[in-house]
């Protein structure tokens, strides 16, 4: 039975994209069938797989608005075991659109629960916002993934993110869970980013991964050539921080 | 009679509120009377100039859904001649609170018209989305100034900026102009950094500013004492770059 979880912060550039790719590449590599959701309309995941817009027929929007059966929008990626729902530039009208709609905050449930039991890991790459789309997705999973930027900006979003995956656990998913916060974008060379590592540490103790994700140039680059970094470089420091990453997704996701 | 900037693009963690900050905070050290208005809910521009929770009693969302006069919700700054209209987390209901208003789209230009004459430039920070508070800020403006990461995925989000931008001046303002293209955050020891300031001349020829934001250290540390970096540390290498880029924006709107 499929594990859905959300990678979300409405803090922008922080490295969701970059953590969803490459985590469910990480997973697929280690054999893992893993189904890589991109609900942001600026589909970074999805070209960051190798999906190009050519390829693209049905998305993530024409299953949330236009009620189309998951499957159809499902397409392989070239790392074995990866799958992805790709998005356009399209799914920006689905946060007016949807506003209007019953169980406007389930229909990405739905849309989930149709293949849950076909993958073991479900990841749905959030756009930076607090919006319909965003509050969907929390409402579609079992956890919620934070990517954190070893930034100062970065640290002020985190209690106002707490208060919304709060307010979504009381009101619509109280089964939501916290898989854990990542630090991420890791120079040790900046005074500023020891602090902030400290600080999210004090601020959330055991929900920190132990995996920290250090900024490496390799990782900036594979998305030019379309490709998860654990694909492009496996023994780049980026592609090794990712699979320390998964195996330590999968030691907390173990059987007790 | 003050000229109106939004500062946006979709793509999150690309230097907008950086940009707003200091861009803002250099012209005011220039001389000139200046307006920043936080039009995104995580409020980073607020607290980046020293504005804190604990002082704000009116914000832009009383303006935009309560209808409060805007002279009410502006407040000084530590930055001589910077004014600010903050930001709090409310802002997020202003999204769908908005949808079902008359005339939605230009509820932030009647804000902005109220109070456009005591000042010399206003610059709205927007946040990372195409939305309606977004759609809002680019009704309300003379001109977009447009922040562009030194990466691949900030690259791939251009072309669909664009087509907003093309949306908004034939459906609702004519008269956006594109007031420049900054490169942000750039590492000359980077080869990607390199490769997208060529792709993005290219693209955009004579529309991208002469000056370059370089990767600065002290830039990233500024908000961790609440104030712009240029009146931190005037002499790092962030604090002449947006010296550098408020001059050129000046030598682009002085009268022929
Ligand atoms: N560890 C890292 N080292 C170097 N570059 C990184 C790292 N993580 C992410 N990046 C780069 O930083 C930029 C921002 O990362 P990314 O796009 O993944 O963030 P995001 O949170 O998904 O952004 P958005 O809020 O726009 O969705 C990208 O250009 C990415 O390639
Ligand atoms: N030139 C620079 N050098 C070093 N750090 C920078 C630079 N510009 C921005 N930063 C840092 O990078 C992060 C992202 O910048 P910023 O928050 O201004 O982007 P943004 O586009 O406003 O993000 P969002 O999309 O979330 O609104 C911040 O932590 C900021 O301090
Ligand atoms: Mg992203
Ligand atoms: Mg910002």
């Amino acid at each position: 039975m499929g594990k859905v979880v959300a990678i979300a912060n409405q803090k922008g550039g922080v490295g969701k994209t970059t953590t969803a790719i490459n985590l469910a590449a990480s997973l697929a590599i280690l054999d893992k069938k893993v189904l890589l959701i991109d609900a942001d309309p600026q589909s970074n995941a999805t070209s960051g797989v190798g999906v190009m817009p050519d390829d693209i027929e049905t998305t993530l929007y024409d299953c949330l608005v236009g009620g189309l059966d998951t499957i159809e929008a499902i397409y392989e990626t070239d790392t074995p075991n990866l799958h992805i729902i790709p998005s356009t530039i399209d799914l920006v009208g689905a946060e007016i659109e949807l506003v209007s709609q019953m169980k406007r905050e389930f229909l990405m449930r739905e849309v989930v629960e149709q293949v849950r039991h076909d993958y073991d890991y479900i990841f749905i790459d959030c756009l930076p916002s607090l919006g319909l789309i965003t509050v969907n997705a929390l409402t579609a999973s079992d956890s919620i993934l934070i990517p954190v930027q070893c930034e100062f900006f970065a640290l002020e979003g985190l209690s106002k993110l707490r208060e919304t995956i709060d307010l979504v656990q009381k009101k619509i998913n109280p089964n939501l869970d916290i898989e854990g916060i990542l630090l991420s974008m890791y120079d040790a060379r900046l005074r500023l980013a020891n602090i902030v590592v400290e600080e999210v540490q004090n601020m959330f103790g055991e929900e920190v991964f132990e995996t920290i994700i250090h900024r490496n140039s390799k990782i900036g680059e594979a998305p030019n050539l379309h490709m998860p970094v654990v694909m492009m470089n496996a023994g780049s420091r980026g592609s090794i921080n990712f699979l320390n990453l998964a195996k330590e997704f999968l030691k907390n996701n173990s059987d007790p």
